[in-house]
């Protein structure tokens, strides 16, 4: 039990300092286990420092610097096992323009390495336009839900407007 | 496997039946607030065989059954199929091996959940190792609800190893 | 003490039901005050039905539902007793457009029935055309913040870009 | 009362001296994640006599002070003044009435907070009640933090109800 989790760990860690550097396009970020007698009752702790930053742990970065970082926790996890389905429900909401970017170019890098296919809900225009097809929620009668094709070119003109 | 379609009927908003292609790559979901995208997500994790109503913001498993709108009266059966490709997915016993396996949950109102796969019924358990064989399932950290990364930042350290658990 | 809070609960009640109404263009929404031996250890409960769906608790609302109804109950409690200073710190990140249109049009309300001054924090483009001024925080040494006025001409054309 | 103007120095990522005038009516504050918005919300708080240092993503108090940035050494204080109209605001005993307060608080690492009024020294208590008379302080609930509507949409009831106490 304890060994497996260990092993996952730092499987996990790898991938995440890989995954924030990116998402930061600099900078460094580990977990660490805090100590515990029992190993298994042990805490996650997220440390993280932007590029020019100092490190401290994620409880004192901004909003969006939180979502960001994790954002990359969760995909590491993922990719230390990756799922044939991903659904990311408004995770893009605290992200400012720049941040969204980078998180669309996580997402594609995602697709090319894994065969998962990807749900991604968003009200941002940005990742909008770099999805691979759009489908719209409607109720066009109130409180019922139906389900549009979406045109992404003229998604993305809205986008771009 | 891949998940290919999902299918609604009489689940929360969506009283009439819709059916949402899931192709290769980024599938991007939009509309206005309220007007069900969250419920699709929650569809995907109850036809897995979720247990926790209150993890799909229901005080009961029943609420997950269209409740009525103005114009309609609520139903008493509420039904998701998710539509697999099965290549290398073992079905559970009693159910012929096939390509494409249709996963289906069905509520009826006071009468509790029946799972059946290809229209054979099996149990709640058969479902939930289907998908937790194929790396994914109701609780699957890939599976991320809205909300859920704030709730994550805010975890005492102890809960959010239980994000690690997911992969170990 | 006791007195003082149901009087101040039929205030804000009063108010709460009068902004969701405006906020959602229609349907009801009410406070409740839950049972408890102890009245000061009572609950808060809040009720809303947007137009054409079913009542329900707060907790069974859509994310942008949810977040339009605690803005509504937050104003409610700002108009029984309005402070000379509002600082909003992102609270539009949860809204669609057509929702934070309607955020903003309440904080005009706001503007003219009171004499407070507002800062809104936001990245939302149709919420910085709203503004009246636009002040930029900038970390162009990394690290280190500084404040410049933005142009709201200009931020207003990007805005509707 | 008015407020008209907050000033930082050596506050968190407000390592130079900024001024940002606060006029009447709706004024908007954009940048990018991580510029030090939300830092001018916990500036003010901090003015206003906060004392909880967990409510302002700080450790310790001392936390609030410049710890440092690749170019820059990390400083020994921090100060931020609020700049008041006082029209109809009572200064505390020992401060001479004026139309304009600067209300200051300003700490040292290791050395803990000093509030000023117009130059004099007074209590943490003097500020906090001049505020509350005022219908505002650290704790109003017109200061929305970031995140707080979502705390507020998952509290318990029990706790939603301080909100309601504000108002009383
Ligand atoms: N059992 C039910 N019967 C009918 N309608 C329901 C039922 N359960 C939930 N709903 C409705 O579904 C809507 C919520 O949908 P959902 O949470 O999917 O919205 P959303 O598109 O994710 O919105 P947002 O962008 O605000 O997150 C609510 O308006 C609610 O009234
Ligand atoms: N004592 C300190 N010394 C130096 N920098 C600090 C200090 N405390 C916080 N910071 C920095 O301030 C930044 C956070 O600023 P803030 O939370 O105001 O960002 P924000 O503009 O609100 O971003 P977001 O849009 O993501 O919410 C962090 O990058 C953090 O490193
Ligand atoms: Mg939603
Ligand atoms: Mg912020």
């Amino acid at each position: 039990g304890r060994q497996r989790l260990m092993a996952a760990f730092e499987i996990v860690n790898g991938h995440f300092a890989q995954l924030f550097a990116t998402l930061f396009e600099g900078g460094q970020a580990e977990l660490r286990l805090t100590e515990s007698d029992d190993p298994l009752a042990a805490g996650l702790e997220i440390f993280a420092c932007p590029p020019g930053k100092r490190l401290s742990t994620l409880s004192l970065m901004s909003g969006g610097e939180q979502a960001l970082t994790a954002t990359a926790l969760i995909f590491a996890v993922f990719l230390a096992n990756p799922a044939p389905i991903c659904v990311l429900d408004e995770v893009d909401a605290p992200l400012d323009d720049a941040n969204v970017d980078r998180f669309c170019r996580m997402l594609d890098e995602m697709r090319r390495l894994t065969d998962t296919r990807f749900l991604t809900i968003t009200h941002n225009p940005v990742t909008m336009s770099r999805m691979d097809r759009l489908f719209g929620v409607t109720m066009a009668e109130r409180g019922v839900s139906q389900i549009v094709a979406v045109d992404l070119q003229r998604a993305t003109e809205l986008a771009a407007e | 496997m891949h998940i290919t379609e999902l299918r609604l009927s009489g689940f929360k908003s969506f009283v009439d039946p819709v059916r949402l292609v899931i192709d290769a790559g980024l599938t991007g979901v939009v509309g206005p607030n309220g007007c069900g995208k969250s419920n699709l997500l929650e569809a995907v994790r109850w036809a897995m065989g979720a247990t926790s109503a209150k993890a799909m913001r229901a005080g009961d498993m029943d609420d997950v059954i269209f409740a009525g709108a103005s114009q309609r009266p609520p139903r008493e059966h509420a039904e998701v199929v998710l539509v697999i490709d099965a290549a290398g997915a073992k079905p559970p016993p009693g159910v012929p091996a096939a390509d494409v396996l249709e996963i289906s949950r069905k509520i009826k109102r006071d009468a509790g959940s029946t799972y059946r796969i290809n229209g054979r019924e099996v149990r709640a358990k058969d479902v939930q190792l289907l998908f937790a064989d194929a790396s994914t399932g109701a609780n699957s950290p890939a599976l991320v609800r809205q909300g859920q990364i704030s709730e994550l930042i805010a975890a005492k350290p102890e809960n959010r190893r239980r994000v690690l658990e997911e992969a170990a």
